[in-house]
């Protein structure tokens, strides 16, 4: 259970990483 | 789009696997003029705070764990997981130098791919030593079936018969589990197919055992034919569950790959 619940918590840190950098991106597009 | 192995994959890598897929289009639209991508500082900190995390608990895994195949598998996917995140400090650094840096967008989407690879093979390798315990069962099983041969009194019967239940029952409820896990229809259907096999077979099985220990211990006619029955239904099980603990073994790869 551990390692799920840490893969998850990589999961949305990365998630929110992406989104921020996105964020920026869908202006333009 | 990757296809994830079970459903607790997809649910944890599929979300991010979207974003960053939205991520590479819009980067690669927008990549002349694209706007500043704004300080990233403070994500790729909790990024780097779950990669630790994510690291400490996997190799306290590796530590506990008796599965030589998991010890062996997990430490490549900590270092592809770690060098993606030095790739995303690497990003942000060079965002708040240069909030247009083309080369730093690449680094960000090298890393969050990276990221996203080396957790899915963290989680794969976790997932096959799940595999591998069910595995571990159904073999128990299989070698106790062998034991059916040397049946010959009722007394036997009954203790036999006591010990394959438990078992059996054990193998069935690890092996309905796992197909509820698996993505792919057809491993499911196959699972499903061949568990019901067993199910039904295993009273069949008893009774066969229960004819020829009957006619073996009156001496009757028909012991041949008894023991060639009693041998035809336990030779069906085995090759059912065989079948149970090749398909367990198969990936969403294997299954495209020969069709």
């Amino acid at each position: 259970e551990q390692i799920l619940e840490a893969a998850k918590s990589i999961a949305a840190a990365t998630s929110a990483l992406v989104k921020s950098a996105s964020a920026a991106q869908r202006e333009l597009v | 789009m990757p296809v994830f192995h079970t459903k607790t994959i997809e649910g944890i890598l599929e979300p991010v696997a979207q974003q960053i897929c939205h991520l590479v289009i819009m980067h690669e639209e927008g990549e002349v003029d694209g706007k500043a991508i704004p300080d990233l500082t403070g994500p790729v900190a909790a990024v780097q705070a779950a990669v630790s995390n994510l690291v400490r608990v996997g190799k306290e895994t590796v530590q506990t764990t008796e599965d030589q195949v998991m010890k062996r598998d997990m430490p490549p996917a900590f270092i592809k997981v770690e060098n993606s995140c030095s790739k995303l400090v690497q990003a942000a650094q060079m965002l708040k130098a240069d909030p247009y840096s083309v080369p730093a967008r690449d680094y960000l989407i090298d890393g969050s791919r990276g990221i996203l690879s080396g957790t899915s093979d963290l989680l794969l390798t976790f997932d096959e030593a799940e595999v591998r315990k069910v595995i571990r069962v159904c073999k128990g099983i299989l070698e106790y079936l062998t034991v059916a041969e040397v049946v010959e009194t009722m007394e036997d019967l009954i203790t036999y018969t006591k010990n394959l239940g438990p078992g059996m029952t054990k193998m069935s409820k690890m092996i309905e589990e796992r197909q509820q896990e698996l993505t792919h229809q057809e491993h499911r259907q196959m699972l499903f197919n061949s568990l019901n096999t067993v199910k039904q077979l295993l009273p069949v099985l008893i009774s066969a055992i229960k004819i020829f220990v009957a006619i073996k211990s009156t001496h009757s006619a028909g012991v041949d034919e008894a023991e060639r029955n009693r041998c035809f239904t336990f030779e069906k099980m085995s090759a059912e569950i065989s079948e149970i603990i090749r398909v367990l073994q198969l990936t969403t790869w294997d299954e495209d790959t020969w069709a």
